[in-house]
């Protein structure tokens, strides 16, 4: 498998939606 | 005008973190919020009280091959297929390096009656939450929060091994759970060897002062080995029915959310539950991994560098399929997208001199004689038209000024 490791997930707001089935993603999500 | 348009502009003195910590200014939904920091900043209590032992970016990248090898294997075979005991972990040889030890983040929890707080790396990639405990019988790592001891909880108890509790380890772990004088035994290995075996117990998790849980499943772990840099265990938040988030799963419905800090001076949050989840949003879907559904899948449908989309198919990526992962540090790609971006990127940076590879990472720049740069900015697009601009600090993985590299990494086949 490819893999969206952690480097590339700084700063954005990574949202785990687990019923609802769904990965969500912000910018800017630390500040 | 293109370059200006589509490039990130970086101060080259702000690439390496400070050594003081700068806490977030974001402030969310405090009752169900953690703060995230990296396990080797400042920001961690772990750094300062073991500022030796802080490993090298060469060895955290080596660590990530491991962690990377790790997953590619637990998909490739079936899971369940070997019993543990709780003496066997004591033979299991631990390699200088741990798959849960590579560059990774850590929260502050609470458990037990009265209340202990401990450091735990926070882990999508994996199920069961596990801390070091009192007493152990076979080898423990030094941490930096003194070790839980349930002998001292008035909310302990173990699981029995005849339970269907016990039985639902196989799943969350790839291990069948053993038995010792009736009492459930765990046993979890991250595939370079580091492991934590013990037992499979209850007890009350304080989240934060609002958010507190009876009765959570949690591994006392009495035989643990590698290098967790001094963190007292491990919070996993995969899709097992025994992770935390399928655990707290009332309270919060599996809705959570994190922020990784741009540096390791710098803090982010852990959050759970829909409070402070941004309006901005955009969501795609995920997918499950037939050989793992514990893992998050998604579909990674394409890549835009310096804002132009790369010429491969959105299939390459659909024949592998594709994980989100915060323990793993460095996105790996199908190797066909990544020679596709690196051969991009290249173009764009191609006035910058190359410097020597670092570990996997083949593509990096020696940025001494300046004082800013100009880096293509590069989007990862998934499936439903989400389209995630990667943040500059995500760009680029930096050793010293004069070696920084395209922080993006290609795995050995297509089909992995």
């Amino acid at each position: 498998v490819g893999i969206f490791g952690n480097t590339q997930q700084k700063t954005l707001q990574v949202v785990y939606d687990g019923v609802g089935g769904k990965l969500g993603f912000a910018t800017g999500g630390c500040s | 005008r293109r370059d200006l348009e589509h490039s990130h502009t970086i101060q080259v003195s702000s690439l390496l973190p400070s050594s003081i910590c700068s806490l977030a200014t974001k402030v969310l939904d405090k009752k169900s919020s953690l703060q995230v920091v990296h396990k080797h900043g400042p920001c961690s209590q772990l750094y300062h009280h073991d500022k030796a032992n802080i490993p090298t970016h060469a060895e955290i990248l080596l660590q990530d091959v491991a962690r990377v090898k790790s997953i590619h294997s637990k998909l490739a075979k079936s899971l369940g297929s070997t019993k543990v005991d709780q003496t066997d972990a004591a033979n299991i040889p631990a390699k200088d390096g741990s798959v849960v030890g590579s560059g990774n983040y850590v929260v502050t929890v609470g458990l037990g009656t009265p209340k202990k707080d401990l450091t735990l790396i926070f882990d999508t990639g994996s199920d069961i939450t596990w801390t070091q405990c009192q007493p152990c019988v076979g080898t423990c790592y030094k941490q930096q929060d003194p070790v839980f001891a349930p002998s001292l909880s008035s909310t302990y108890s173990n699981i029995s091994c005849n339970s269907t509790t016990c039985n639902s380890l196989a799943s969350a772990t790839g291990n069948t759970p053993g038995c010792s004088s009736s009492a459930c035994v765990y046993g979890i290995q991250y595939g370079d060897s580091s492991f934590s075996v013990g037992i499979f117990a209850k007890e009350k998790l304080t989240l934060t002062s609002t958010d507190v849980f009876d009765d959570f499943l949690f591994g006392c772990g009495q035989n643990n080995q590698g290098l967790f840099g001094g963190a007292a265990g491990l919070i996993g938040l995969g899709r097992d029915k025994l992770s935390l988030p399928s655990q707290t799963a009332s309270k919060y419905r599996k809705y959570f959310s994190y922020c990784l800090p741009s540096s390791s001076s710098s803090t982010g949050f852990l959050s759970f539950g829909y409070g402070g989840v941004s309006k901005f949003v955009k969501f795609t879907t995920l997918t499950t991994i037939s050989q793992g559904t514990s893992f998050y899948g998604i579909d990674i449908v394409g890549i835009s560098v310096g804002g132009k989309k790369l010429p491969i198919s959105a299939s390459l990526f659909t024949a592998g399929g594709s994980i989100i992962d915060s323990g793993t540090v460095i996105t790996r790609l199908p190797p066909t997208a990544y020679t596709a971006l690196s051969s991009e990127f290249r173009k764009l940076m191609s006035q910058y001199p190359k410097a020597q590879p670092l570990s996997i990472l083949d593509t990096c720049y020696d940025f001494t004689k300046f004082s800013s740069v100009s880096v293509p900015m590069i989007s990862i697009f998934f499936r439903g038209g989400v389209e995630v601009p990667i943040a500059a600090k995500g760009i680029l993985y930096v050793n010293t000024i004069s070696q920084v590299c395209l922080a993006f990494a290609g795995n050995n086949d297509d089909t992995d």
